[in-house]
């Protein structure tokens, strides 16, 4: 019930968006309720599903920075029991004015009372670990962190480690977190090596098995604003998508 | 005489530090002297040119928030005459603390006095349009804006435009764009679909003709902590760079 994943890595361009309205398609399809939360200024989630950012007056910012009730910014997508809160640029000033409120990075958490009847609350993160994240982090019971299997991608975990033990050793010690290789070739050098030297570093506890691989389709699916497995269901990243759904299920603490 | 060159945008991973630091690479061949800074506290740009990061006492962020001379912060690289201003993790709260400050989008700008003695100066800034980019863009004499050919870096254009309107409005009448395709594959439709919309929508004067297409020697480079054409000098993507060094040269402004 409300089960919250954070789609969070300070690194731009790993497919946090991606994977946020992916993981959602493949939830929804294994007949759970979604809500999926655009906390990026860039609004990518909102456009992946088919809305306008900047058509929104109630948007993540309304919740965040005018105390307004979630549940007031909560909109239908072309998907059923899928729902989306929305963002627009709008959101770019929280970095500025969340900070300076009280106990700034548990609002996210707290505006998600009881009311809310979803099986998953997926968020979609911004490339950067400021106090948007931080709030993300603060009310996830689970972090998936996207990563391409390339040199600034994998030194950027370091600044996440780092993070998360801020974030447990604050208000959220029981977060879990899961690297998720995304974006990848196995014909390139590179890919490869990489990917050898996560499953040293990070082993089963903390590299998922899925892989994620390059599929030009996941370039279309946006366009059209709908998850990669309602556009083209059986495309091989709908299902690694899917892979991921069931492994997430299977293995993670209370999923 | 000490050209400002910003690299920005919002959307993440399109190439903004690759470009960064083989623009500076191939100007450097030209005979230019450079001086790179690294405005992100992802660090990338410091790490590909080999240093270590959190080793750095001396950073932008001493700079930004310090009121520390910029001369103090420059450090030399592998390369001659390409000079690093590095960043670490702690220029992570300036979009927090920077803001408070009177004129604080002026800070960049007014630290780059008359004692510096380089051709070009490069600024790579992180996937974010707060308060460390609208500094770049303030010192900016040209604002490079990498994207790729793809939905969600084709509607990052539009955020950026309107930074461009506000920079303009504000501090820096003068400052020219461009835009510059990167990471491009002529094998894949999304790619030559947009890429043709981009040249409808924006042109010759908005559009650069040099287009850096997908190189897996991009990738490796940064480990060695070199640019492109000290590592593999007649790589495609180091003829591409070398191909956008002139172009600017000859086309652009006061370059
Ligand atoms: N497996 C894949 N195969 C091919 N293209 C992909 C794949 N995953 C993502 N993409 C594309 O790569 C680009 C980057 O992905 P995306 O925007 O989801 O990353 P992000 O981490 O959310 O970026 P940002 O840091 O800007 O928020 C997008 O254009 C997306 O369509
Ligand atoms: N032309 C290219 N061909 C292949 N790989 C590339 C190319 N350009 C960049 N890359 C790789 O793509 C990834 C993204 O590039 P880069 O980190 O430079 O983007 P960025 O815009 O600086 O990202 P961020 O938003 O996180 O700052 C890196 O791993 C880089 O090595
Ligand atoms: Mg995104
Ligand atoms: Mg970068």
């Amino acid at each position: 019930m409300n089960y919250t994943i954070a789609i969070a890595n300070e690194k731009g361009g790993v497919a946090k968006t991606t994977t946020a309205v992916s993981l959602a398609g493949a939830l929804v399809q294994m007949g759970k309720r979604i809500l999926v939360v655009d906390l990026d200024p860039q609004s990518n989630l909102t456009l992946a599903l088919g809305h306008i950012p900047h058509h929104k007056e109630m948007t993540i910012a309304s919740v965040l920075l005018n105390s307004e009730k979630i549940s007031n910014a909560i909109t239908q997508t072309q998907i059923e029991n899928l729902d989306l809160v929305p963002s627009n640029s709008e959101l770019g000033v929280a970095e500025r004015f969340l900070p300076v409120r009280k106990n700034y990075d548990t609002i996210l958490k707290n505006s998600l009372g009881g009311f809310l009847d979803y099986d998953y609350i997926i968020f979609d993160c911004p490339p950067a670990l400021g106090a948007v994240t931080l709030n993300a982090l603060t009310a996830a019971n689970l972090l998936i962190i996207p990563t391409q299997a390339e040199y600034f991608s994998a030194y950027a975990l370091k600044n996440m480690m780092a993070a998360i033990r801020q974030v447990r050793s604050q208000n959220n010690p029981m977060m879990i977190y899961r690297i998720l290789v995304t974006m990848y070739d196995s014909r390139i050098r590179a890919h490869r090596t990489l990917h050898e030297q996560l499953i040293t570093t990070f082993g089963k506890d903390g590299l998922l098995e899925t892989i994620v691989e390059i599929d030009t389709k996941l370039r279309e699916s946006p366009i059209i604003g709908i998850p990669i497995m309602h556009y083209v269901s059986k495309s091989r990243s709908a299902l690694q998508y899917r892979a991921l759904a069931e492994e997430l299920i299977e293995n993670v603490g209370e999923m």
